[in-house]
C-alpha cells in the first residue's frame, strides 16, 4: 500500500 | 484497545512519575544516568513529530505530550537544578551513548515502513528506544547500592515494554495486526532487562537490598 502506516500505538 | 496496551501505558507512565517523584522529594538524581534520560527525549521528540500531522487522538495525544513534557523536565533537573544536578553520578555514567544513534540512524534509513522523513524518524525512535537503557544498566552495576524508587522506576520501565509484547500477541490473534518493526525492538528492549528483572524479583522476595553483581 502507498498509504503511510498507521501507528496507533505510543 | 485491549488491556494489556492500557497496562502497558500506565505502566510507563507511573515509571516516569516515580524518577519525577524521587527527584522533587529527596532532590537527588542518584543512581540515575543522564545519558538514557537524554536518550529518552530523542526517543519521544523523533516519534511524536506526527502531532504535527496526525489528527488528535483522546487517548494518544495527551501521552504523547506528557511523555515529551515529563522527558525534557526529567533532564532539565539533571543538568540544571542547583541541587539535583549535584547530586549526578557523572563519573559514573560512562557509556558512550552517542555511539547508539549513529547505527539506530543507519537502521531506521533501511528499515522502516516506508521511506518518508517522519516514518524514517518513527523507526529511528523505535531502535533507539530498545537501547537507550543501557547507560542506565551500566551506572546501575557500578552502584553499590540502589535505593528503591530508582529500582522500582527501572523494574516498571522494563516491564513497560513486556506488557506490549503481550499486547502485539493479542492484536495479531484478535485484530490480525503484523508490525516487523516494534515486535522485533520491543522483544530485544524486553531481553536486555532480562538479568535486571532477575535480580530485582529476588532481592524482592528476599526482602533485601537491590544489587546487581
Amino acid at each position: 500500500s502507498s498509504q503511510p502506516p498507521n501507528h496507533d500505538e505510543l | 484497545m485491549n488491556a494489556f496496551r492500557l497496562l502497558a501505558d500506565l505502566t510507563h507512565l507511573l515509571s516516569i512519575i516515580i524518577l519525577l517523584v524521587k527527584i522533587r522529594t529527596t532532590k537527588s538524581c542518584a543512581g540515575i544516568s543522564l545519558k538514557t534520560q537524554d536518550l529518552y527525549v530523542l526517543v519521544f521528540i523523533s516519534r511524536y513529530l506526527d502531532l504535527f500531522t496526525r489528527p488528535l487522538s483522546l487517548y494518544n495525544t495527551p501521552f504523547k505530550l506528557v511523555f515529551l513534557a515529563t522527558s525534557i523536565t526529567i533532564v532539565y533537573y539533571m543538568r540544571y537544578h542547583k541541587v539535583v544536578k549535584q547530586t549526578y553520578n557523572k563519573d559514573s555514567d560512562t557509556f558512550k551513548h552517542y555511539f547508539l544513534i549513529l547505527p539506530c540512524a543507519v537502521l531506521a534509513f533501511f528499515i522502516n515502513p516506508k521511506f518518508t522523513f517522519i516514518e524514517v524518524l518513527w523507526s529511528f525512535s523505535i531502535y533507539l528506544e530498545a537501547v537507550a537503557i543501557l547507560p542506565q544498566l551500566v551506572l546501575l552495576q557500578s552502584s553499590s547500592n540502589i535505593d528503591n524508587l530508582t529500582g522500582n522506576y527501572v523494574f516498571m520501565l522494563g516491564a513497560y515494554r513486556a506488557l506490549y509484547l503481550l499486547n502485539w500477541i493479542y492484536r495479531f490473534f484478535a485484530e490480525d495486526v503484523v508490525r516487523w518493526i516494534p515486535w522485533i525492538a520491543g522483544l530485544v528492549q524486553t531481553a536486555l532487562y532480562a538479568d535486571f528483572f532477575y535480580y530485582y524479583i529476588k532481592s524482592w522476595r528476599n526482602n533485601e537490598r537491590l544489587k546487581l553483581p
